[in-house]
C-alpha cells in the first residue's frame, strides 16, 4: 500500500505537537513536518512498517540534514589562512539580544583559542552596561590576555576599530569583540551594530542565543540579520556566520531552539555553551540533538 | 415577528444557539496555535482549552455575536483572571517593624535579577511613603557581580552591602540586615546569582540563604521570551524554596511572553512587576488584562 495524506495526517500532527513540546518554533515545526509529509506521500510503505515509524525516519533524517553544517565550522583553519596571507588579526564579532551569554562564550572562546596556540585580544565594545568592562577585565586576567576597553560611554564601533589597530600592532592571531546586548527591535542599538560591522568588516559574526528561548528565537534571528543586511551602507553586507547556542546545560532535552535557529539562518551552530566555566564550550553533536527531539 | 422566528429556527437548526464543539472547532485551533506562539507550555495550553471547554460548551450563544468570538472572549477572560484579578502589592512591613522588609531575588543565569534589584530599590524609593533600601550583593561567583550592583547603585543614590567574594552569601545577607537595622533601612533587597534547580549545590546554598534571613518576599525572575521551560523551571524554584511572586523580564522586545501563564498557572504565585527596558527606571507593576491580551496576540 502507498502512503495517503490520509494515513499521513495524523501522524505529522503529532510529531508536529511533539517538536513543539520539545521547543521547536511552530511555525517551523508545522514546516518541517509538512515538508516531510510531502516527501513520503504516496511511496510505498514497507511490509512490517508502521506509518508511524515511516514518518519517523523521514523526519530523523530531515532533522538531520538540516542540522549538519554545509562547510566546516572549525574556525582554527580559518584564522591560520588570514594570519598567514593577510597578515593580520582574524577578527570575531559576537552579537545578540540581553543576557545570553555572549560575554561569557566570548570568554570560553578565547580559552578554547589560546588552548589551540592562538594569542588573542578581547575588545570590550559593550561600553553601556554596568560592570560590562570589569566583567571581561576578570576574565582576561584569569585567561591571562590583554584586555583593550575605553571604558564606558564611547562609541563601539570606533573602540573596535582601535582594538584592531592595537590587535595589529602586537600581532595576535585574533581579536574577539564583545558588543552590548540588544533588543532585535531597537533601531538605534541595531545601526550602532551594523555600524561595527560595516566599519570594521570583521572575519566572522557569531549570533549568541540562549536554548530557554522560545518562539523568540526566529524573530531575533531574522530581525538581526535584516538590521545588518538593511543599516550597514556597503554593497556586499557582512551577516550572521554562525550561531553560539548558550545554556544547553539547563533545558533538560527542550533542544528545540537550535532547530529554529538554524532553520531561520540556513547558518551552522559553531559551539554550544554546557556551562559557566571556560571549559563549558562544546561542538555540537547533530546526533545528540536529534535523538533528544524525537524522543 | 415572524422573520424573528425564521432566524431563531435557523439558529437552533445551526445548532448556533449553544456553543458545542463543532461551533468552536475553528476558534480552538487558533486559540492553541496564538497560545503556543506565545512561548505559552503546551500542557498548560492543552488544560486550559479543556478546562474552558468543559465549562463553555453547552452555554447559551449571545444575541448577535458568533459562538467562535464568544469562545474566544470566555478564553481571554479565563486567561486575564489565571493572571490574577488585580495588580499585587510588593511586601511592606509595618513601620514600626522590629526588622527590614527582606525581598529575596532567584532565578536563572541572565534573567535580569541584578538589574531588578536596582530597578526594585528605585521603585521602593519613589513609593508614596518612600522606603530606606539597601540592596545587598549575594551574587559571589560572578565576575564582577558586586561591581554591577554597586554601579547600578550608585546611579540611584542606593547603598549596596557587599563583603567581597570570599564569604557566603547566607551570612553575607544575614550581615546586611544587622547593618540594615543598624542603620534604619525599611527594606532590604537581597541580588543572588543565577543558578539552575539542578545544581544541587547551589540550591542548597539558596535555601540556606533564606533561612538565614526570612524574607517577607522571594520572587523569581523570568526572562519573557523563555520558551517551552518556563513551566518546569518554575515549578522546580517554587519547589526547592517556594516563591511569593515572579518579575518578568525583557518585555519591551516583542516576545508575547506566554511564560507569563505557564509561571502563574504552575506556581499560583503572582507576577508583581515587568521590566520593560534596560535603564532602571523601567520597571512597571504587572496588568494582569494587558498580559492577557498581549499574549492571545
Ligand atoms: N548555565 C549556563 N549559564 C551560562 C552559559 N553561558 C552563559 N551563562 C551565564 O549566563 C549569565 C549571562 O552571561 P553573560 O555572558 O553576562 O551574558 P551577555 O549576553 O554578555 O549579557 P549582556 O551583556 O548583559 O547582554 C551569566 O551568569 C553566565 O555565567 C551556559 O552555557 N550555561
Ligand atoms: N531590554 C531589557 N533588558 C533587560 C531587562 N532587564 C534586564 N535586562 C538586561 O539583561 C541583561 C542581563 O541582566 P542581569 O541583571 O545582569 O541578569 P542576571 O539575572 O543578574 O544575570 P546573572 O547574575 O548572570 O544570572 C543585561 O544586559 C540587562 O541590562 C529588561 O527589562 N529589558
Ligand atoms: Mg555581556
Ligand atoms: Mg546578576
Amino acid at each position: 500500500s502507498s502512503l495517503s495524506k490520509e494515513d499521513l495526517e495524523p501522524v505529522l500532527q503529532q510529531f508536529k505537537t511533539t517538536l513543539i513540546g520539545k521547543n521547536v518554533a511552530q511555525n517551523i515545526a508545522e514546516k518541517i513536518v509538512q515538508s516531510v509529509g510531502a516527501s513520503v506521500e504516496g511511496k510505498r510503505l514497507e511490509s512490517m512498517k508502521s506509518v508511524k515509524s515511516a514518518v519517523r525516519e523521514a523526519l530523523h533524517d530531515a532533522l538531520t540534514r538540516l542540522l549538519t553544517p554545509k562547510q566546516s565550522t572549525e574556525v582554527l583553519a580559518d584564522i591560520e589562512k588570514v594570519n598567514a596571507i593577510e597578515r593580520r588579526p582574524f577578527v570575531i564579532v559576537v552579537c545578540g539580544v540581553n543576557g545570553v551569554g555572549k560575554s561569557t562564550s566570548l570568554a570560553k572562546t578565547c580559552f578554547y583559542l589560546q588552548k589551540h596556540g592562538k594569542k588573542v585580544l578581547i575588545a570590550a565594545c559593550d561600553t553601556f552596561r554596568a560592570g560590562a568592562v570589569e566583567q571581561l577585565k576578570t576574565h582576561a586576567a584569569c585567561l591571562n590576555v590583554e584586555l583593550y576597553h575605553q571604558g564606558y560611554g564611547k562609541d563601539a564601533a570606533t573602540v573596535a576599530k582601535e582594538a584592531v589597530r592595537r590587535g595589529t600592532e602586537i600581532g595576535v592571531d585574533v581579536v574577539l569583540v564583545d558588543t552590548a546586548g540588544r533588543m532585535q527591535h531597537n533601531e538605534p542599538l541595531m545601526r550602532a551594530l551594523a555600524k561595527l560591522v560595516s566599519v570594521n568588516q570583521p572575519d566572522r559574526i557569531f549570533f549568541v542565543g540562549e536554548a530557554l528561548v522560545g518562539n523568540d528565537a526566529v524573530d531575533q534571528l531574522s530581525s538581526f540579520n535584516k538590521a545588518l543586511m538593511d543599516f550597514q551602507k556597503v554593497p556586499n553586507p557582512r551577516l550572521i556566520d554562525g550561531i553560539i547556542l548558550t545554556k544547553f546545560d539547563t533545558i533538560d532535552d527542550k533542544v528545540g531552539a537550535a532547530v529554529s535557529m538554524v532553520y531561520t539562518t540556513g547558518q551552522p551552530i559553531v559551539f554550544v555553551g554546557v556551562g559557566q566555566t571556560y571549559y563549558d564550550l562544546r561542538k555540537v553533536s547533530t546526533s545528540v540533538l536529534v535523538n533528544a527531539l524525537l524522543r | 415577528s415572524l422573520a424573528g422566528q425564521m432566524s431563531e429556527t435557523m439558529r437552533k437548526l445551526q445548532g448556533s444557539d449553544k456553543l458545542t464543539e463543532k461551533n468552536v472547532e475553528s476558534s480552538v485551533k487558533e486559540v492553541r496555535r496564538a497560545l503556543l506562539d506565545a512561548d505559552v507550555n503546551l500542557k498548560v495550553v492543552n488544560s486550559l482549552i479543556k478546562d474552558v471547554k468543559a465549562r463553555a460548551l453547552g452555554e447559551k450563544v449571545l444575541e448577535g455575536v458568533k459562538p467562535g468570538q464568544q469562545f474566544i472572549k470566555i478564553i481571554y477572560d479565563e486567561l486575564a483572571r489565571i493572571m490574577g484579578s488585580e495588580a499585587t502589592p510588593l511586601a511592606r512591613k509595618d513601620a514600626s517593624a522590629e526588622s527590614p522588609t527582606v525581598i529575596l531575588l532567584a532565578g536563572l543565569q541572565g534573567a535580569g535579577k541584578t538589574t531588578a534589584a536596582a530597578k526594585l530599590a528605585l521603585y521602593c524609593k519613589s513609593e508614596a511613603k518612600p522606603r530606606r533600601v539597601l540592596l545587598c550583593a549575594c551574587d559571589v561567583y560572578r565576575p564582577a557581580a558586586i561591581e554591577q550592583l554597586k554601579t547600578l547603585g550608585a546611579s540611584i543614590d542606593t547603598e549596596v552591602f557587599a563583603m567581597g567574594t570570599d564569604v557566603e552569601p547566607e551570612r553575607i545577607a544575614r550581615e546586611a540586615i544587622s547593618y540594615a537595622k543598624k542603620n534604619k533601612f525599611d527594606t532590604v533587597i537581597v541580588d543572588t546569582a543565577g543558578r539552575q534547580v539542578i545544581d544541587t549545590k547551589l540550591m542548597a546554598e539558596l535555601k540556606r540563604v533564606k533561612n538565614s534571613v526570612t524574607p517577607d518576599e522571594i520572587l523569581l525572575v523570568v526572562d519573557a521570551m523563555t520558551g517551552q521551560e518556563a513551566a518546569n523551571l518554575t515549578r522546580a524554584f517554587n519547589d526547592a524554596v517556594g516563591i511569593t511572586g515572579a518579575i518578568l523580564t525583557k518585555l519591551d522586545g516583542d516576545t508575547r511572553g506566554g511564560a507569563a501563564l505557564s509561571v502563574k498557572q504552575v506556581s499560583g504565585r503572582p507576577i508583581k512587576f515587568v521590566g520593560v527596558g534596560e535603564k532602571v527606571e523601567k520597571l512597571e507593576p504587572f496588568y494582569p488584562e494587558r498580559m492577557a491580551s498581549r499574549i492571545l496576540g
